[in-house]
């Protein structure tokens, strides 16, 4: 590969144009949306409380009626019509937008944010800012990008690469907080319920405005239209709700009566825990802790023997070789627990470290939340199970927690013992993780390396 | 890869507008702003959060509460609402650059 060209020149080097009057036809919001907001964030409830939506910094003043009022409207979209004289007609030829049905992307599915951060403030500068993420979650028409957006890309769209700019959804909420702490996670409302209602409401409302619904934007799969985007990503299934008493996480199938998790959702060993698969239809099952790290162990992780097998389930392959700033993806539990399924964040493997040349903790920019532990770490490329999810990261001094910093242990360092486990049934590799070398330690207490000793001159 | 985006980024840009929201003759009364996609361009269709017109709601803004409420006609707000649409081509303009100050913004020295 060699340097590309420089591509031609951006239409930023002419000027903006003057902003144009529309008049508002209607407002319109999805109810299903509404339904699944409130099972989520538990509107009401003592959950509604942790969760926060307000683009304004926590420290700033935001008087609790304008609070009141952005959750509200929180749903609630503005369908427009730009006034344009024949002069104008030629700036406003352009190809009418496709829409992705509700349902047709799968987790994981890279996507393509377009807003303008602070709205009006600054168009010169911040008009159409582009933001990169996946189809982290989804619940019916609410979903969940990890693309970062900034308050002012609320109305944004959300576009898919494959087929290229077909529009997902809108921005809802670029900023989520839960219990203080931005979550890393933009709220979207997806755009084809929408797109219906605004249809059916166009035809009701005004004969005027009848004519306008049959010339909204088509949904894609129509025959008219586009192809649908590719099937999903067959390893997001390979992660599982693990729940040992009051405590849950996340785990990973390794084998179809094994799944890997933490010590710290599943600490005692011949613990009887509850395993619930991803894969449609398929049941929770019962198993129970075989094995376990000791506390002292800088290796965060617990072994789980299930009664039955897991059908249908892709056991992922585990890597060999890291690769520094390979495009990586975690799947979790994080955030919303048992209440949907497992979310799917992007990043890249920002450091492996190495202790002797051996690989003993990895490093990713991927959102990672409480209720991640025990999740996959991916290659997204390959695939190929990269690592386990062991934590994010804490300012103890501060007390925030950072999302976009945290440590997985290397597959490699599993691997074999779990071999070992599955065909002989020999504890005898994994119960080495308890004995691990004083540097491996100090990495996992992020400490510095102990300098040499200065020998005695006497 | 970065080819791969390349067709979307263009059509994504294509697709962006800012929307604001003020009322008539008032624009001491402040103006409210989001972003949007230009659903259509032949038409002048426009999809924005709706947020920006809670102020201008007859009803107040209770009324997005209200458990049949899933629709509301375009003279849901009142008559001095003035909306204007704004889309590309754009230009890191010196006029625009010296507008930061207004909302509060700068750029702290990292």
């Amino acid at each position: 590969a060699g340097l590309e060209p420089s591509p031609p020149a951006r239409h930023r080097s002419r000027p903006l144009e003057s902003p144009h009057p529309a008049d508002l036809l209607l407002l319109l919001s999805c109810p299903d949306f509404r339904a699944h907001f409130a099972c989520l964030f538990g509107s009401g409830s003592e959950a509604a409380e942790q969760w926060r939506f307000s683009s304004a910094a926590r420290e700033e003043e935001v008087s609790e009626d304008e609070e009141e009022d952005q959750l509200r409207a929180l749903g609630w979209f503005a369908l427009l019509r730009v006034r344009h004289g024949l002069e104008e007609e030629a700036d406003m030829r352009g190809p009418a937008v496709a829409v992705v049905p509700l349902g047709a992307l799968s987790k994981g599915t890279p996507l393509l944010a377009c807003g303008t951060p602070f709205g009006s403030f600054c168009p010169d500068i911040f008009l159409n800012t582009l933001s990169r993420g996946v189809l982290s979650n989804t619940a019916g028409p609410l979903l969940l990008t990890d693309a970062r957006c900034l308050p002012g890309t609320e109305g944004g769209g959300v576009f898919t690469v494959r087929p290229a700019g077909a529009l997902v959804a809108l921005v809802a909420a670029p900023l989520c907080w839960k219990a203080h702490e931005w979550v890393g996670l933009t709220l979207l409302c997806a755009a084809a319920p929408l797109l219906r209602a605004a249809r059916d409401a166009l035809r009701s409302l005004r004969p005027s405005t009848a004519s306008l619904a049959a010339l909204l934007p088509p949904e894609l799969g129509a025959p008219w239209a586009l192809p649908l985007p590719e099937p999903g990503l067959p390893w997001v299934a390979a992660a599982v709700l693990v729940e040992c008493g009051t405590v849950w996480g996340s785990g990973v199938v390794m084998a179809p009566r094994l799944v890997v998790t933490c010590r710290h959702v599943a600490p005692c060993k011949m613990a009887r825990v509850l395993v619930c698969p991803t894969i449609p239809k398929s049941s929770k099952i019962w198993g129970h802790v075989v094995f376990a790290t000791q506390e002292t162990s800088p290796y965060d992780i617990a072994v789980v023997s299930l009664e039955k097998e897991l059908e249908g389930v892709h056991v992922p392959v585990p890597t060999e070789h890291f690769h520094e700033g390979e495009a990586v993806s975690v799947v979790g539990f994080g955030v919303f627990g048992q209440a949907c399924g497992p979310s799917v964040t992007s990043g890249i493997l920002s450091a492996v470290v190495r202790v002797d040349d051996t690989p003993v903790m990895l490093q990713t920019t991927c959102a990672v939340h409480g209720g991640s532990s025990g999740g996959p770490l991916f290659s997204t490329s390959s695939g190929d199970l990269l690592g386990i999810v062991a934590s994010n990261t804490r300012d103890n001094n501060t007390g925030a927690t950072y999302p976009h910093l945290n440590f997985s242990i290397p597959i490699t360092v599993l691997q074999p013992a779990l071999q070992r486990y599955s065909q002989t049934g020999d504890l005898g590799g994994l119960q080495e993780l308890d004995h691990v070398a004083e540097p491996v330690r100090v990495v996992w207490r992020l400490q510095r390396p102990l300098a040499e000793t200065p020998r005695s001159k006497l | 890869m970065r080819r791969q985006w390349e067709p979307a980024t263009r059509l994504g840009e294509q697709a962006g507008c800012v929307v604001s929201a003020s009322r008539a003759g008032q624009p001491e009364a402040g103006s409210w702003s989001c972003s949007g996609v230009i659903l259509s361009r032949s038409l002048g269709l426009v999809l924005c959060h709706g947020g920006i017109l809670t102020p201008f709601l007859r009803a107040g803004s209770r009324v997005l509460t209200q458990a049949d409420a899933t629709i509301l006609p375009g003279d849901s707000c009142g008559d001095d609402l003035c909306l204007h649409v704004q889309w590309g081509p754009t230009a890191a303009s010196p006029a625009g650059r010296v507008e930061w100050g207004r909302l509060g913004l700068c750029m702290p020295q990292c």
